[in-house]
C-alpha cells in the first residue's frame, strides 16, 4: 500500500481543509517550531485508529479538535481522510477489489464518533483490522515519534522486544 | 511461535550486525537475548562499539552515537520486514553532518520499496527529499501546508 | 522557609512572565501552585499560551515549544538567582533558527554575571562565544582539544 | 566564583592530560558525536562531587576511569583538578585568604579515592560543602545535560517544586 493523499480538517491546528497529496519515495515535512509538522503525524496516527490521546499528546481525545485560536472559534469536529492504493488487495474480500481504500475518521465535540471505509459506514475495528492487514498497524517501528529515538536504548530489555515480536 | 520469534530475532540481529558498521563507519553490534532458555520471555541487550572504542556498557555512548545505535536496529528491522511506510520525526536531531549524511544515504535506498515520511530541520535532509510539504503558521494558531515536488524543479 | 519558598516563587514567576514572551516573541506563561494552602508540599504547575494560539494544557505544544518553556523557566531562575556559572548540553537541539537568534540574545545578556559552557552543532550559537573548544578525536577513542579565544581572532 | 582552569587525566575518553583554559563570558564547545563533549561537562560534576555514577551515565563509578581504545590500554586512574577565582572568598575561613581555589578528585581502579584542596588532603564532604557555598552546588538549573531540557515540562508538579527551592 502507498498513502496518496490525507485530507485534514479541525484535526489540532489544522483548521480548514488541508490536503496532503503524497508521491512515492521520501516526503520531507519542514517549517518552524510549532507550526504543526508532528500535528501532520499524529493525524495519521489518529486515522489509523489510535485510542490512547496520551498517544498524541492529549489528555483527553476531545483535545484534538481544533480548539480555537485568537482569531477563529473553537471548531465542533476533527476529521481526517486517508486515502491509500491497493496493489495487494489486502483486507477483505470485498475492499480487494477496489484499488483505492479511502478510510475516514470524525469526532465531534459531544463524544460522537463516526468511521467510514469508502464512505460506508464501519466500526474503529474494522479500520483497526485494516491496517493490521495491510502490515502498518504494527507502528513500533514504523512510526518513530519526535524525541522517542532515544528510547530504545534507554528502555528496559524486556520492552525492547516487542520491536522484534512485531516484525515476527 | 517460539520458533518465529527466534527466526525474526537471528535475521534481525544479522542485519543489524551489517547496518551498525555502515551508519557508524565501522565498529561492532549485536542484540543478545537476556535469557536464550526462555524465548516467550527473554528480553534484548544491545551491544555497540563504535570503531576504535572499547567495548562498554551502552549507557556511556553519547547522546548522538545512542540515537545512531536506535536507528540501525529500527533500520534492520525495516529491512527484514518492511512496512508500506516509515515515519520519522526529528530522529536526526542529535546527529552532527557526516552521520545525517550517512542516514540519508540509507534512507534513500530503503525509499525504492516503502515510503518515507521524515520530519526535520535539517537541509540536507531535504537534500534526499522528492517532495516536500512546507509547513508554515502565517495566521497564529492555524497550520497552511505548501506541497513542492522537487523532481518538477529539478528535471 | 515556608516564607523563603514564597518569596522566591513569587520572584521567579514574576522573571517567568517576562521571559516566555521575550523568547516567544509575545504570548503569555505562569507557573502557578497546585496547592496554596501547603506551601511545603505544593508541586508547581507550568501554564503556557505561545502568541495567537489558545490557551491548552502545556502536553500539547510542539517538541520546540516545550524546550523554549523550559528554557524560560531556568532563564527566570537564573536571573533571580545567578549561579557563578551555567552549563547547557545542546539544549537548542530542537529549536528552529528563529528562536535558537533569540535564545542566543539572552545567554549573551545574562554571560555578563555568570561564566556560561554552552555545547551545541549549531554554527548560529557558536558566533556569540568569547571562547571556543573544540573536541576531535583523531585517535578513535581519545579525544583531543583546541581552544580558540574569538576576540582575539576579530579584534 | 569563576572556572578558571580544569586539567582531567585518564577521566573517561581524556586520556593524556587535557587543560581546559576558560575565560569570562560564553564558552562554546563544538565538535562531531561522540568525540568528548559531554564527557567535559561529565568531569566538571564528578570533580564537584557527584556521588551517583548513573549521573554520569555509568553503571558503576569506576566506569569514568579510561578504559582503553583500539591502541591504548586501559588507565588505571582518573583525575580532575578544577582551579576557580574566589572574589568574594567563600569557603572555610582558612580558603578565604585565596584568591584561587583549587580542587582535586582522584579515584584508581581498586577503588580507593583521593580528594584535594589547594593540594590538601581533604574529605569528599569538604569539596561537597565548598561547591554548596559558592552557590555552585544547587546545580539542579545550573547544569542542564543533553537531552533533559524536556524533563521539565513533563515531570509531576511535585518533582519540579525543587528547582524553586534550590532558588530559595
Ligand atoms: N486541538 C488543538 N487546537 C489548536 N491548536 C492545537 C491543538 N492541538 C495542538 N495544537 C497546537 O499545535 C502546535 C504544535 O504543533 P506541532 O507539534 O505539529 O509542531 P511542530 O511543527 O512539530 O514543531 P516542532 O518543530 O517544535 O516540533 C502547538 O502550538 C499547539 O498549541
Ligand atoms: N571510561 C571510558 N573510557 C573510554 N571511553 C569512554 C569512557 N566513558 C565514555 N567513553 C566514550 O566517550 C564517548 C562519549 O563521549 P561524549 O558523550 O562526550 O560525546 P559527545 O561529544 O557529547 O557527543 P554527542 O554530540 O553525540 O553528544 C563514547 O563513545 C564513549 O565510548
Ligand atoms: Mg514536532
Ligand atoms: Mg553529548
Amino acid at each position: 500500500m502507498k498513502i496518496k493523499r490525507i485530507e485534514i480538517i479541525g484535526f489540532k491546528s489544522f483548521v480548514d481543509k488541508t490536503v496532503l497529496n503524497f508521491e512515492s519515495g521520501i516526503t520531507a515535512i519542514l517549517g518552524p517550531n510549532g507550526c504543526g509538522k508532528s500535528n501532520v503525524i499524529d493525524a495519521i496516527r489518529w486515522v489509523m485508529g489510535e485510542q490512547n490521546a496520551k498517544n498524541l499528546r492529549g489528555q483527553a481525545m476531545e483535545d484534538v479538535i481544533f480548539g480555537g485560536s485568537e482569531k477563529r472559534r473553537a471548531h465542533g469536529m476533527a476529521a481526517v481522510t486517508m486515502v491509500f492504493s491497493n496493489p495487494e488487495g489486502v483486507g477483505t474480500t470485498e475492499l480487494n477489489q477496489y484499488s483505492e481504500i479511502m478510510v475516514t475518521r470524525r469526532l465531534y465535540r459531544n463524544g460522537d464518533s463516526e468511521y467510514l471505509l469508502n464512505k460506508t459506514p464501519c466500526r474503529l475495528k474494522d479500520i483497526a483490522e485494516l491496517f493490521m492487514d495491510t502490515g502498518v498497524g504494527a507502528r513500533a517501528y514504523s512510526i518513530i515519534e519526535q524525541g522517542k529515538i532515544g528510547m530504545i536504548l534507554q528502555s528496559r530489555p524486556e520492552d525492547r522486544r516487542v520491536l522484534i515480536e512485531e516484525a515476527a | 511461535t517460539r520458533k518465529r520469534f527466534r527466526e525474526a530475532f537471528d535475521q534481525i540481529n544479522e542485519q543489524f550486525k551489517q547496518v551498525f558498521p555502515r551508519l557508524f563507519v565501522g565498529g561492532e553490534a549485536e542484540l543478545r537475548l537476556t535469557d536464550e532458555a526462555d524465548l516467550l520471555e527473554s528480553g534484548i541487550d544491545i551491544i555497540a562499539q563504535p570503531p576504535g572504542k572499547k567495548l562498554q556498557n551502552v549507557g556511556l555512548l553519547s547522546g548522538g552515537e545512542k540515537a545512531l545505535t536506535a536507528v540501525a536496529l529500527i533500520f534492520a528491522i525495516f529491512l527484514i520486514k518492511p512496512s508500506p511506510f516509515c515515519i520519522l520525526d526529528e530522529v536526526d536531531a542529535p546527529l552532527d553532518d557526516a552521520n545525517i549524511g550517512r542516514f540519508n544515504e540509507m534512507v534513500k535506498e530503503m525509499s525504492g520499496e516503502s515510503q518515507f515520511v521524515i520530519i526535520t530541520h535539517n537541509t540536507r535532509t531535504m537534500e534526499i527529499a522528492d517532495t516536500l510539504f512546507g509547513v508554515t503558521m502565517e495566521e497564529p494558531g492555524v497550520s497552511s501546508l505548501v506541497a513542492v515536488r522537487l523532481d518538477d524543479l529539478s528535471s
